[in-house]
């Protein structure tokens, strides 16, 4: 029943006044080893996509957001009941892992898949 | 802090374990850069790049069998003197501590099989080393198999995974993988001794090891007691639809 929702909130919606670009979305972000400081012991890849995610949540968390029941609550308490409670948050959702070639201290050389190190999609939560 | 990124700031959070891997595995930034060159390094990268693409995105159809590879090269190699018709060096590898998070799936020595030393042939296999004793024997997983697509002519890949469980796997502390590399002139020529021993500056030989990544089991584990699985699974859309 979000639509009988929306209209019982008083006040302006935030989602009206916001242009679609600042709603929860993901932004591609790339980044060099060389940047983080880690080029001395990374072979490859030169370049990290680590992505982010950024904008707000809208009020009424729609299914492609994928947003917990926790999170549909938590909106609904800051809407309706104390605003001290903060709305859900822009955060990553899915993540994809990234393989990586270095060089370690003794000399060896190691090939490691690293989990959860690239941002796929974005939820509020 | 702005402007020294480096991962030594991020100490302050020893609670995560990329952290703490990257802490343990990366050379400090003032120590020189370890130099791996030759077919070591061409091997890994080889390796890198069937099993990732430029961007570092793991290939779909991706062969490795494992998360982790990391290739050992020997600590020292020690040309003994000749031994009848056999050339024969030690090479020792030292094998980090256990970690209970990986699982050591698969072991191979990579060796030469043909050396050429100025204008001698050798004909060349690896043997690990065992001590005298008449009930150790050694039967490695499979035959010496070359691989042509990752290695070139001179090179062939031994398993030796069944050695490394049996013998080295679960003891504590230090652990040394001493391997023998043993080779054999061709017939009609006689190798100068110190030409053989200046193979002992050559890359001849280099370990694999390969590990699967335990973690993810052992979190989702941790995060959902046994029923819970079954209880998010039935319980969550119910829960979702009566918010809705």
């Amino acid at each position: 029943q979000a639509g009988s929702i929306r209209s019982e909130v008083p006040g302006p919606s935030r989602e009206r006044d916001k242009p679609e670009s600042s709603q929860c979305s993901l932004h591609p972000f790339q980044v060099s080893f060389h940047q983080l400081g880690w080029d001395h012991w990374i072979i490859a890849p030169h370049l990290y996509t680590p992505n982010y995610c950024k904008g707000t949540c809208p009020r009424v968390l729609r299914y492609g957001l994928n947003s917990p029941n926790h999170a549909i609550i938590q909106n609904l308490v800051n809407e309706l009941v104390d605003q001290r409670v903060p709305q859900p948050s822009c955060v990553p959702y899915k993540y994809v892992p990234i393989s990586i070639l270095l060089i370690e201290a003794n000399g060896s050389i190691l090939y490691k898949e690293y989990e959860d190190m690239i941002a796929q999609s974005c939820t509020c939560r | 802090k702005v402007g020294q990124p480096s991962i030594a700031l991020l100490a302050e959070a020893p609670t995560l374990p990329l952290i703490w891997e990257l802490l343990e595995d990366v050379p400090g930034k003032q120590q020189s850069k370890p130099r791996v060159l030759g077919h070591p390094l061409r091997y890994m990268l080889e390796l890198y790049q069937r099993s990732a693409d430029m961007h570092g995105h793991p290939r779909e159809n991706r062969t490795i069998g494992a998360t982790m590879v990391r290739l050992v090269r020997p600590l020292a190699n020690v040309a003994k003197p000749l031994r009848g018709p056999w050339y024969i060096q030690t090479l020792d590898f030292a094998l980090r501590p256990n970690r209970a998070l990986y699982q050591l799936v698969r072991a191979t020595v990579v060796y030469r099989h043909q050396l050429h030393l100025n204008r001698y042939h050798l004909s060349c296999h690896v043997e690990p080393w065992v001590q005298k004793n008449p009930t150790n024997h050694f039967s490695p997983s499979g035959r010496a198999s070359s691989k042509p697509s990752l290695l070139s002519k001179a090179w062939t890949e031994m398993d030796i995974t069944q050695h490394i469980q049996q013998r080295l796997w679960k003891h504590k502390g230090r652990r040394i993988l001493r391997l023998q590399f043993m080779c054999q002139q061709q017939k009609g020529t006689e190798v100068v001794l110190r030409h053989w021993h200046g193979t002992a500056s050559l890359d001849i030989a280099f370990l694999l090891l390969y590990f699967n990544d335990t973690h993810k089991t052992v979190h989702k584990a941790k995060l959902l007691p046994r029923g819970m699985e079954e209880f998010t699974g039935r319980g969550s859309s119910l829960l979702l639809r009566r918010a809705r």
